[in-house]
């Protein structure tokens, strides 16, 4: 399996739906 | 990163040295990442487990894991997740299922020692614990008195289930001693097992107690592992918060309250304060461009998306998208370095390569598992190429400039990805 790491994800905020199943990658976040 | 154009983006060389190099630095916590919650979203701050924020940072007494003991226990983690992955598609591809008395080996994925920590609040009074936080496992858990067998060292005091008047123990009969992977019984008490990939594991009591995520924020009854006996790379941290899709999570069991809905940012430099929110409040500022669907189809635990092409400087790589499909995609919090199909790493660092090669940029040796590694020395600003990441539904990621390279040091400065060694892992 591919992962993309937390090296990656840095400043992006990362969000998690689990309800509607989707994840969202907001940048400039933090 | 000072600025970013269409096809580079340019990073100050001084912003690029993570921890544990960078430890000495000062904590920049910002006032709006502290504790709080507004109607809709409590927000907790992250910060790096080795960073000069982190509450487990004196601990370390100078020994901060070396970049390539960081990148060796990432090395397990990937490994151990792929392990994972593996049995359980088997077992979803039609493999009969038996009846286990034992479940799966690993039912969770080696940490690692790059991971980000939070501290949360648990019991009543509430004892405040600072956990590794990973989106790659489902139960939380901490270490416990009286630690019948054996506890690791950790920096704060262990909680103490007799000290708490909301703490109860999980009866082997209750439904959720279901909910776990690994379970055992002892004298009607739910015992739950959790076993990471490199040998680090947690046993203890399957209990509940009252979980305090900010001031103002706090879950009653939230399920926890008291862990009795626990070894393995944790650090000094007291635990781990499992953010995963499993029943046992934090977001699944917290579900009526928040939704579902979680969010975290990671800070581009190690003395940064990045956040974790759980709430809907979390939302706002995601648009449709910018989701992408979670394939819950996949797999139990997971966050799986998918992976579907790769910019560099902007241009699209040449990828089947059969090489992306066959492997699938996981997002996760506790993995350091990106990992791709072999065939996409080697179309990535070619592209990379070349670009950094027309500036004249001069090579260095590898580190560990990242091979593509370049000599900043006496430079005080670098153009790199972007790198963007595009995702199932049109969803991009634009890598920025401070995840686009792992430092070591000034001359030794990689691109932090790296390629699996099957096209099928």
């Amino acid at each position: 399996v591919g992962i993309v790491g937390n090296t990656q994800l840095k400043t992006f905020g990362v969000v998690y739906d689990i309800g509607k199943k989707v994840v969202g990658f907001c940048p400039g976040a933090c | 990163a000072a600025g970013r154009g269409h096809d580079h983006a340019m990073l100050r060389v001084e912003d690029m040295l993570p921890a544990p190099s960078s430890s000495s630095s000062s904590c920049d916590m910002s006032r709006e990442h502290k504790h709080g919650a507004t109607s809709s979203r409590t927000r907790m701050p992250i910060v790096h487990r080795h960073g000069p924020c982190s509450p487990l940072a004196d601990a370390h007494d100078g020994k901060l894991p070396s970049h390539e003991e960081i990148l060796a226990a990432d090395q397990n983690r990937a490994k151990s997740i792929q392990r994972r992955v593996s049995t359980t598609t088997t077992v979803s591809r039609g493999k009969p299922k038996r009846n286990r008395p034992s479940l799966p080996a690993s039912s969770g994925s080696a940490l690692g020692t790059g991971n980000y920590v939070v501290t949360i609040g648990l019991g009543t009074p509430a004892g405040r614990y600072t956990v590794v936080f990973d989106t790659g496992s489902d139960t939380t858990w901490v270490q416990c008195e009286p630690c019948v067998v054996v506890c690791y060292k950790q920096q704060e005091k262990l909680f103490d289930p007799a000290r708490s008047s909301t703490y109860a123990n999980i009866s082997c009969a209750a439904p959720a001693c279901s909910d776990l992977y690994i379970k055992g019984c002892s004298g009607g008490h739910c015992l739950y097992g959790v076993q990471y990939g490199d040998g680090s594991y947690s046993i203890g009591f399957f209990a509940m107690d009252t979980l305090t995520l900010s001031s103002y924020d706090a879950i009653k009854g939230f399920r926890f592992g008291c862990g009795e006996r626990n070894e393995g790379l944790y650090g000094e941290a007291a635990g781990l918060l499992g953010l995963g899709r499993g029943k046992t999570s934090l977001p699944v069991q917290a579900y009526d309250k928040y939704g579902g809905v979680f969010a975290h940012c990671f800070p581009a430099r190690s003395s940064g304060t990045g956040y974790l929110d759980f709430g809907p409040g979390s939302l706002p500022a995601v648009s449709a461009k910018l989701t992408t669907p979670m394939l819950v189809d996949n797999g139990p635990t997971f966050y799986y998306v998918g992976l579907t092409g790769i910019r560099v400087g902007g241009k699209l790589l040449s990828i089947p998208q059969s090489v992306f499909t066959t492997s699938g995609t996981i997002v996760d919090s506790g993995t350091v370095i990106t990992r791709l199909p072999p065939a996409a790493y080697s179309s990535l660092r070619s592209a990379f390569a070349s670009a950094m090669a027309e500036r004249g940029y001069k090579k260095a040796p590898a580190l560990s598992l990242l091979d593509t590694c370049y000599d900043f020395t006496g430079m005080s600003e670098v153009a790199i190429p972007t790198v963007s990441l595009l995702f199932q539904g049109g969803a991009s990621l634009d890598v920025h400039a401070s995840g686009i390279i792992y430092a070591a040091s000034v001359s030794q400065a990689c691109l932090g990805f790296a390629g699996n060694k099957e096209d099928d892992d």
